[in-house]
């Protein structure tokens, strides 16, 4: 029985490009997470700013506003995906999380590399 | 056969704890990763600073040295041990990468989710 992406995904918290990077900092500390999709004024997704981006925010000195600093070209899974694509997408980007789509591109979840290494626990 | 965590960790680069937020955020960005060990001047590991730690200090305004922000009491991994083992520790303190030590605590490596979650690609 194959394991699919919606069996292991976490609730995604996502904000809105108008976010300050103080503010997306702030949400990231209080939600004990790393990684913010960021979505339009329809949910639907449009990019995602992770704490990585935030160290590059501190390095660049660009602490503005979340859309200066986010990836928009943002690499997704689907809800009924099984995890071995998912594992694969996000080694071949290098990337530790993806968030979780819907096909009108609504996000639904989020799936992180942590999620996966949990299915390694004995 | 059961997999170790030798077999899958990747280099490690540590920073002192003298070290700036700055600086770090730069090593952090250069070299593509999202945890850095800090060590003492004989190698030793004294603490760990992510780029968590890093959007911690943005949203608290703590932007000055390493050893302001990073954490102490760090959990590891060693080098012969099972993944499993190392996967569950990760689990259970919410953490998402292990510096790997020698008996002397001397920083050898560091095993990250990401690393644990390749081995689940196909
Ligand atoms: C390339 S990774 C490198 C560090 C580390 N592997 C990690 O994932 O944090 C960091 C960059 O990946 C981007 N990123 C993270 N998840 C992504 C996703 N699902 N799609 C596209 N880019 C993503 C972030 O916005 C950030 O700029
Ligand atoms: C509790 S995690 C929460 C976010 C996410 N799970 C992660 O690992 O980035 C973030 C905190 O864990 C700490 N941390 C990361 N790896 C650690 C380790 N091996 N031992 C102790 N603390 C660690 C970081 O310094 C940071 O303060």
């Amino acid at each position: 029985e194959v394991k699919v992406v919606k069996s292991v995904m976490e609730k995604a918290i996502a904000i809105r490009e108008t976010t300050s990077v103080q503010d997306a900092s702030q949400i990231i500390i209080t939600n004990n997470v790393n990684h913010l999709p960021v979505v339009d004024n329809e949910g639907v997704l449009i990019g995602i700013v992770t704490s990585w981006d935030i160290a590059k925010a501190v390095a660049t000195g660009k602490t503005g506003s979340v859309s200066e600093i986010m990836t928009r070209k943002v690499i997704t899974a689907l809800p009924d995906e099984p995890i071995e694509v998912a594992a694969r997408k996000m080694e071949q980007h290098s990337i530790s999380a993806l968030p979780v789509v819907d096909t009108k591109r609504h996000v639904i979840g989020l799936v992180t590399s942590e999620d996966l290494s949990k299915l390694l626990v004995g």
